[in-house]
C-alpha cells in the first residue's frame, strides 16, 4: 500500500544520502512531499496542514532526529495520523423505539449519489429485517419522483410520494403515515442543493425541525475537491450531521474529500458507494481509503 | 498591505494557496508561483493589484488561446454526443443547450441513449418538453446504440439542425461502458461519417483533480471536442480545467450557472479567472 507516498518518500530519504539520521531540514523536506502527495489527493489545504502539524508533532515526540530507520517510522505515523482522523469505525444506527420509526434524513450537493444511496440503504435496512419506507422529498429535479419510485420498486421498498405540496409537509405526512402503517425506519430523499442557497437551506432546516430524524447523513461525491471544505461545513453549520456517506468510490478518484469532510463535520463516515447497483454500500474502513489517498 | 514590500514566502505561500483553493492543480499553481517570484523579485510592490493581475494575465493565456463555439456542421443536422462521469449535470445540460438553441430558432431533436438509470428517459423527456425539442427514444432498457442510430436518422429525415444525444452517467474506470461509448460514435458514423461533430464531457465543477484523468479517458473512447462544466453557480471554481486545457487541449465551451434550463452561459476566459480570485 502507499505506492504513491511510498514513492515520493523514497525519492525524499534517497536524497538523503548515505547517512543514517535525519536533519530537521530532512523533516521538512519530508513533510513537504507528503503535502504533495495530499494535495493531488484533494485533500482540502486547510486539512493538508493540520495532518501535517500532526505528523511533525508526533515525529519530533518519536525522537526523529535519534531514529536509525526514520522512513519506516515516519511512514508508520502518516499511516496512524491518517487512521486516527478518518476513524473511528461507527457503523451504527441508533433506533428510536419510542416512537417507533427511526428517521434518517440524506442530504448534500447535486448529483452526489443520494437517490441512488437512499435505495442502498433501503435494501441495507431490509436485509436487517426492517420495515423502511422511502420519502420522495425532491419535487424540483424533473423525475425525480419517478427515479426514487424505481428504485423502491426494484427493491420491494414502499415508496412515499404525493402529486403535490412542498416538501417539508411531504416529509412530515410521511413520517405519520410511516407510523400508521408500521413501517419502522423513514428515509427522506431530499432534493440536490448548494450549502449557499439561502432558500433551500431552509427547507432543509424545516424538514429536519419537522420530522427530528435520528440520523442525517451527508451524501458526499467521491471525487470533490477543495470545495469540500465550504459545502461540507456549510451542511454542518446548520444543524448536526451525524454521518457521512462517500459514494463513486468505485472510480479512481483518490478519495482526499473523504479526509476532509470527516475532519470539517467531526462525524464518522458511515458507508461507502461503490457502484450504481443498490448491493454497492459497503460499511467504511479507514484503513482501507488512508492506503487509497497515499496513492 | 504589500505595498512597498518586496515578495517573500509568505506572500508566495498566500498565492498558492488562492491557486490550489480553486482546484488549480499543485502542480500548475506551484509553476506560477514560481514565475511569480521569478518576474518580481528584488522589485517592490507597486500595488496590492499587481500581483493578482499578473496570476490573471497568465491563467487567461492558458485558456483563451482555442475557439469556443459549437461546431457546426457542413450539412444539418449537426450531432452533439454528451458524455461525462455520473451526475455531473448532463441530462440538465442538454436542456441547457437545447435551450440556447431554440432561443436561437434551431430546430432540436434530443435522443435518449441513458436507457440504464432509473426514470433517466422520463427526466429527458420532461426537459425535451420544456425546451420544445422533439425526442427520440426507444424507452428504458433499450440498446443505447440503436437509440443512436435511429435519432440520427430520424434527424436527418425530418430536418433538425442539431441533435443531442444523452448517454447515461459512467465512470472512465469501466472498460465495458466506456466501450460502448465508442460503439455509439461509430453507430453514429455510419449514418454520417463526421458524426458526431461535437462531442462535450460534462464536468462537474465541484470535482478535483480526478478531473484530468475522465477528460483523458473519455477523450480516447469519444474524442472528447470540448468541456461543458457545471454548477458554477455554488463555491467551487473549475480550477481543474486549466490543466486540461493545456496538457489534453480541450477548451471549455460553456459553464452551468444553475439548475434551470436558462442558467446556461458560454464560456469567457476572462470571467472565469476573475471568478478563480474572487
Ligand atoms: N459509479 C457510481 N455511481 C453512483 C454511485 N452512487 C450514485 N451513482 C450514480 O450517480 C448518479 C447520480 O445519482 P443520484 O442518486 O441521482 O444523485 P442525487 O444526489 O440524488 O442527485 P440530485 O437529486 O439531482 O441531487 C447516478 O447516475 C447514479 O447511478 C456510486 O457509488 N458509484
Ligand atoms: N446548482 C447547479 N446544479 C446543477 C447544474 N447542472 C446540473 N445540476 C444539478 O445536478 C444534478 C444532476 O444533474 P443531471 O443532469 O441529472 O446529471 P447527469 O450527469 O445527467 O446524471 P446521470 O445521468 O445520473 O449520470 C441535478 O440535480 C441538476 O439539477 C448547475 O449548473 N448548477
Ligand atoms: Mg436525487
Ligand atoms: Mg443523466
Amino acid at each position: 500500500m502507499f505506492d504513491n507516498l511510498q514513492k515520493g518518500l523514497s525519492r525524499v530519504f534517497s536524497g538523503f544520502g548515505r547517512k543514517k539520521k535525519i536533519t530537521e531540514e530532512d523533516l521538512k523536506e519530508t513533510l513537504r512531499e507528503i503535502r504533495k502527495v495530499l494535495l493531488e489527493a484533494d485533500v482540502a489545504l486547510s486539512v493538508v496542514r493540520e495532518f501535517l502539524s500532526k505528523v511533525e508533532e508526533k515525529a519530533i515526540g518519536a525522537d526523529i532526529l535519534k531514529d536509525l530507520k526514520p522512513e519506516q517510522t515516519i511512514v508508520g505515523i502518516i499511516n496512524d495520523v491518517l487512521c486516527e482522523l478518518m476513524g473511528p469505525v461507527d457503523h451504527a444506527i441508533p433506533y428510536n423505539t419510542k416512537r417507533g420509526v427511526t428517521v434518517v434524513m440524506m442530504c448534500g450537493l447535486q448529483g452526489s449519489g443520494k437517490t441512488t444511496t437512499c435505495g442502498k440503504l433501503a435494501k441495507w435496512f431490509v436485509k436487517k429485517s426492517n420495515k423502511p419506507l422511502l420519502v420522495a422529498a425532491d419535487l424540483q429535479r424533473p423525475g425525480a419522483v419517478e427515479q426514487l419510485r424505481v428504485v423502491g420498486e426494484s427493491i420491494g421498498v414502499s415508496v412515499y410520494s404525493e402529486e403535490k405540496g412542498r416538501p417539508q409537509k411531504v416529509c412530515q405526512r410521511a413520517v405519520a403515515h410511516a407510523i400508521d402503517k408500521g413501517f419502522d425506519v423513514v428515509i427522506l430523499d431530499t432534493a440536490g442543493r448548494l450549502a449557499i442557497d439561502e432558500e433551500l437551506m431552509r427547507e432543509l432546516k424545516d424538514i429536519h425541525d419537522l420530522t427530528t430524524p435520528e440520523q442525517v447523513y451527508l451524501v458526499c461525491d467521491g471525487m470533490l475537491g477543495q470545495d469540500a471544505v465550504k459545502s461540507a461545513k456549510g451542511f454542518a453549520d446548520r444543524f448536526e450531521i451525524d454521518g457521512i456517506i462517500m459514494t463513486k468510490l468505485d472510480g479512481d478518484a483518490r478519495g482526499g474529500a473523504a479526509l476532509t469532510v470527516k475532519s470539517v463535520v467531526g462525524k464518522p463516515i458511515k458507508w461507502i458507494g461503490t457502484g450504481e447497483k443498490l448491493e454497492a454500500l459497503e460499511e467504511f474502513h479507514p484503513d482501507r481509503i488512508a492506503s487509497r489517498i497515499l496513492g | 498591505t504589500l505595498v512597498g514590500k518586496t515578495i517573500d514566502r509568505d506572500i508566495l505561500d498566500s498565492v498558492l494557496e488562492v491557486l490550489i483553493e480553486a482546484d488549480i492543480s499543485p502542480v500548475v499553481a506551484e509553476a506560477l508561483v514560481s514565475e511569480l517570484e521569478a518576474n518580481y523579485k528584488r522589485t517592490v510592490i507597486e500595488s496590492e493589484e499587481q500581483l493578482t493581475t499578473f496570476l490573471k494575465e497568465k491563467l487567461k493565456e492558458q485558456l483563451a488561446s482555442r475557439p469556443c463555439d459549437l461546431i457546426v456542421a457542413d450539412k444539418p443536422p449537426t450531432v452533439i454526443l454528451i458524455v461525462g462521469v455520473n451526475g455531473s449535470g448532463k441530462t440538465t445540460s442538454i436542456a441547457k443547450l437545447a435551450w440556447l438553441l431554440r432561443e436561437d430558432g434551431k430546430k432540436v431533436m434530443i435522443g435518449a441513449c441513458d436507457t440504464f438509470r432509473a426514470a433517466a428517459v422520463e427526466q429527458l423527456r420532461i426537459w425535451a418538453e420544456r425546451t420544445g425539442s422533439l425526442f427520440e427514444t426507444k424507452g428504458q432498457g433499450a440498446d443505447p446504440a440503436a437509440v443512436a442510430f435511429s435519432a440520427t436518422e430520424k434527424a436527418i429525415e425530418q430536418g433538425v439542425d442539431v441533435l443531442i444525444l444523452d448517454t447515461a452517467g459512467r465512470l472512465h474506470t469501466n472498460k465495458n461502458l466506456m466501450a460502448e461509448l465508442s460503439k455509439i460514435k461509430r453507430v453514429v458514423a455510419k449514418k454520417i461519417p463526421e458524426a458526431p461533430h461535437e462531442c462535450l464531457m460534462i464536468v462537474d465543477g465541484t470535482t478535483g483533480q480526478n478531473a484530468l484523468v475522465q477528460a483523458m479517458e473519455f477523450k480516447k473512447a469519444t474524442d472528447v471536442t470540448g468541456l461543458f462544466v457545471t454548477k458554477l453557480d455554488g463555491t467551487a471554481k473549475g480550477g481543474v480545467v486549466i490543466r486540461i486545457h493545456r496538457e489534453i487541449d480541450i477548451p471549455v465551451k460553456f459553464i452551468g450557472v444553475g439548475e434551470k434550463m436558462e442558467n446556461i452561459k458560454p464560456f469567457d476566459a476572462g470571467d472565469f479567472v476573475e471568478a478563480l480570485f474572487s
